[in-house]
């Protein structure tokens, strides 16, 4: 089965964590 | 919570962040070590999708492990290359 996924996608970086206020 | 409609109301990138950001906790909850690149890799699917995997536990843990799977392969492939 083809997954749809792609391993080269761009990491997500929540601004909740990398930024509390 | 979020809504279709809420989203709609956003621009596309806005639309992924939001998704995004409610995806993450699930997502390290689930798998902790990668949890940026799945949901990276995850927000790449239709907003559709994304909207019930944020209401089905099921859907979500099933496409996280198929990311952990690609991630792998993706690296061991990386790996024999070298």
């Amino acid at each position: 089965r083809k997954s749809t996924l792609n391993p080269n996608a761009k990491e997500f970086n929540p601004r909740s964590y990398a930024q509390p206020k | 919570d979020l809504k279709a409609t809420v989203l709609s109301a956003a621009s596309p990138g806005e639309q992924k962040e939001m998704l995004g950001e409610r995806l993450f906790p699930l997502v390290q909850a689930i798998q902790p070590t990668m949890s940026n690149k799945i949901t990276g890799m995850l927000l790449e699917l239709e907003n559709s999708e994304l909207l019930h995997m944020l209401e089905s536990p099921e859907s979500l843990r099933s496409m996280v492990e198929e990311a952990v799977e690609v991630l792998q392969a993706h690296q061991a492939m990386d790996t024999s290359y070298k």
